[in-house]
C-alpha cells in the first residue's frame, strides 16, 4: 500500500518520468532482495508445496472439471435447449485447446531423487517416407540470423503495444493460426511418436541410508556398502492404479485433471507422487 | 542417419533428468542445519547422510550425482534413444560463508557436461559428437551468474556455454546459440527433434525480462527464434518435443511471454508432442489453454 501510495504521489510530481523510474527501481530491488533472501534462507528445503499443489488443483484442474461438468450436463439434457448447439462440443474439440506442461521431479533431494523414462510409439517409422527439403540447415540458420538481425535493427525502440495502443501486424512473436488442413499431431491423436507410457524412478533415501549403515556395521567398506545400498526403483508408472492412464495424449491428462478434482483418494495419491514418495506435508 | 549413413536401433524410450544440483562442499556427517557443509550435527536427525536426506534442504552430494549416473549407465543407458536434461547443475547459493562464484557455476557445469558426454557418447567413434543416446541440455536459473540473470548474447556466458556444451549443440547453430543459448537437436534425423529453450528469457525472476512485446526484450527475440524453428520443422515434417528449465506456467513467466509462448504451442499442435521442464522439483502437470491465451492477447 505504501508503494502504491508513493507511486500515486509521484505520478503528479513535475519529474514524472524520473519518478516512475525511481518507483520501478524500488519495486525491482524489493522483489529481488526478497527473492535472494528467500534463497539464502531456504535453499532446497521445500516450503508450502502442498499449498502450491492445492492451488494447481483449484485454479487449473478445477476449470477443466467445470468444463467437463458443463459438457456432461448438455449431453444429458440438463441444460436449457436454446444453448445446446452453441455449447455442446465434442471431447476432442474441448481438449484441442490445451497443451500439457510436464514438470518433473528432481535429482536434488528436495523430496526423494527421481527421474523419468518416457516411452513413445514407433509404429510406422519405417513407412514414414517424407522427403527432406532441399534447404540445408546451414542455410536455414544463416537466414534466421539475418531475420533476427533485421528485426532488432528496425525501430529498435519501438514497443509494439505501448506506441500503437493496439497490436501491430508486424508482431512476429504471434503465430499464424494453424492451417485447417493440417491434422492434429502426436500430442492429440495416437500416431508415430505419441507418448504411450512413462516410468517414474526414485531413490528412497531413508531406506538407502539405513541399508548403507547396516552394511557398514556388518564390516563392508564404504565403497562396497554404497554400491550395494544405492539403487533407484520404480516409484510408479503411468499405467499404475489408482489412476491408470491408457495413453498419454492431451485428452488423457485432461480427463485425469478432472478426476483429481472430484476424487479425494486420487488427489491424495497424486500428491504423494508429486512429492516423490517422501511423505512431505506442509 | 542420412548424413553419416549409420544405422541405429530405436527403443522408443527416452530419459528426462533434471535439477541434479551437485554440491562439492557437501560433507557426509556434517550438520544439515549448516547446509551439509560443516560442523558436527546436533543430533541424529541433523546428520548429513552420504546420499542426502529428503526434504532436509541440502543440495545433492557429489556421491548422489555419481551414483545416480552409475545406476543410469547400468540400467537405462542402452535402452533409450535420447536424453532431455533440463539444467540446474550446481548447488544453490544458500551458504553465506561460501558464496557461489561464476567460476564455480561454470566449472560444475563443465564437470557434469563431461560426465553426461562420457555416459552417452558412442565409445566406438572418434567423433565426439557421435552419441548412442543424444543428450539435449538446457540452461537452469542456477547455471547463470548472477542468480537468475541472463542477458541476450553474444556474452561471455553464452560463449562459455557453447564451449561447455560444444558436443551437444550442432555446429551450424553456434552463431544463433550465441544470441539465445537455445538450440535444436534432431534426435531421430529428419523425423524427431528436441528444442532446448532458454526459458530464462521468459522468466519473471530474470531482472532483464519485463515482457515479450518490445523488440529489445530477450523474450521477444527468443519467440522470433522459436517461431521460425517451429515453422521450419513443420515444413520438414519433423515432430518436436519442447524442453527447458523453468516451466511455462503463469507463475513463472512474464504475462505476455506466457501467453505468447502458449500460443505457439497451441498453433503448432500438429507437430509439438509435449513440453518437459524442471525447476520446481515436484512431479506434476499443468494444462495450458491456447484459446484463452488468444483471448487475453486480443483483449490486452
Amino acid at each position: 500500500e505504501q508503494l502504491n501510495g508513493a507511486s500515486l504521489y509521484k505520478s503528479y510530481s513535475d519529474n514524472e518520468a524520473d519518478a516512475e523510474v525511481a518507483d520501478d527501481d524500488d519495486d525491482f530491488f524489493l522483489d529481488h532482495a526478497m527473492c535472494a533472501s528467500e534463497t539464502h534462507l531456504l535453499g532446497a528445503k521445500p516450503v508450502q508445496k502442498e499449498s502450491y499443489m492445492n492451488s494447481v488443483k483449484n485454479v487449473f484442474y478445477q476449470k477443466i472439471f467445470d468444463k467437463f461438468e458443463d459438457q456432461e450436463a448438455y449431453q444429458t439434457g440438463k441444460r436449457k435447449r436454446k444453448n445446446l448447439r452453441k455449447k455442446r462440443k465434442s471431447m476432442e474439440k474441448l481438449c484441442e485447446r490445451y497443451s500439457i506442461v510436464q514438470i518433473a521431479g528432481s535429482v536434488i533431494p528436495t523430496f526423494n531423487p527421481g527421474f523419468r523414462i518416457w516411452e513413445y510409439n514407433l509404429t510406422g517409422i519405417d513407412n514414414d517416407d517424407q522427403l527432406l527439403r532441399a534447404q540445408s540447415w546451414d542455410k536455414f540458420y544463416q537466414n534466421l540470423e539475418r531475420i533476427m538481425d533485421n528485426d532488432v535493427r528496425i525501430d529498435e525502440d519501438y514497443s509494439i503495444v505501448e506506441i500503437t495502443g493496439k497490436r501491430s501486424k508486424n508482431d512476429k512473436t504471434l503465430p499464424a493460426k494453424k492451417p485447417k488442413n493440417l491434422p492434429l499431431g502426436p500430442a492429440h491423436v495416437a500416431q508415430l511418436f505419441s507418448p504411450t507410457k512413462f516410468i517414474q524412478y526414485f531413490a528412497d533415501l531413508s531406506e538407502i541410508d539405513k541399508q548403507y549403515k547396516d552394511l557398514l556395521k556388518q564390516g563392508k567398506n564404504a565403497s562396497e556398502a554404497a554400491d550395494f545400498a544405492f539403487k533407484y526403483k520404480v516409484e510408479y508408472t503411468s499405467q499404475d492404479e489408482p489412476y491408470a492412464l491408457g495413453g498419454l495424449l492431451v485428452k488423457d491428462y485432461i480427463s485425469l485433471a478432472s478426476k483429481l478434482v472430484s476424487d479425494k483418494k486420487l488427489w491424495k495419491k497424486f500428491l504423494e507422487r508429486a512429492f516423490i514418495s517422501s511423505g512431505y506435508k506442509d | 542417419d542420412s548424413q553419416t549413413g549409420k544405422e541405429k536401433k530405436l527403443h522408443g524410450r527416452f530419459l528426462h533428468i533434471t535439477d541434479i544440483h551437485p554440491d562439492s562442499h557437501y560433507r557426509e556427517g556434517s550438520s544439515i542445519d549448516k547446509q551439509c557443509h560443516r560442523d558436527k550435527p546436533e543430533d541424529k536427525k541433523d546428520r548429513a547422510p552420504r546420499f542426502g536426506r529428503a526434504c532436509a534442504g541440502c543440495d545433492g552430494s557429489v556421491d548422489l550425482m555419481d551414483y545416480t549416473l552409475k545406476w543410469i549407465k547400468e540400467n537405462v543407458r542402452d535402452e533409450i534413444d535420447f536424453v532431455i536434461w533440463t539444467g540446474d547443475n550446481v548447488r544453490h547459493d544458500n551458504d553465506r560463508q561460501i558464496p557461489r562464484t561464476e567460476f564455480e557455476i561454470l566449472d560444475m557445469n563443465e564437470v557434469l557436461a563431461q560426465k553426461m558426454h562420457s555416459l552417452f557418447c558412442d565409445h566406438e567413434s572418434n567423433n565426439p559428437r557421435d552419441f548412442d543416446a543424444m543428450v539435449v541440455p538446457s540452461l537452469g536459473n542456477n547455471d547463470v551468474f548472477p542468480h537468475n540473470l541472463f542477458a541476450m548474447g553474444p556474452t561471455l556466458q553464452t560463449r562459455e556455454y557453447y564451449r561447455i556444451w560444444n558436443t551437444f549443440v550442432p555446429q551450424e547453430q553456434q552463431r544463433i546459440f550465441d544470441r539465445s543459448a537455445s538450440f535444436v537437436t534432431e534426435v531421430i534425423p529428419g523425423k524427431l527433434a528436441v528444442i532446448s529453450i532458454n526459458t530464462l528469457f521468459l522468466f519473471k525472476s530474470n531482472p532483464l525480462v519485463d515482457n515479450c512485446d518490445s523488440k529489445k526484450q530477450p523474450g521477444y527475440q527468443l519467440l522470433v527464434w522459436l517461431g521460425n524453428i517451429l515453422q521450419e520443422m513443420r515444413e520438414r515434417g519433423i515432430k518436436v518435443w519442447l524442453s527447458g528449465h523453468v516451466p511455462a506456467i503463469p507463475k513463472n513467466y512474464a504475462d505476455s511471454c506466457y501467453d505468447k509462448f502458449t500460443l505457439w504451442t497451441y498453433e503448432y499442435r500438429d507437430i509439438i508432442i509435449g513440453s518437459l521442464y524442471g525447476h520446481m522439483n515436484m512431479d506434476h502437470f499443468i494444462p495450458a489453454d491456447g484459446k484463452k491465451s488468444w483471448k487475453i492477447i486480443n483483449e490486452r
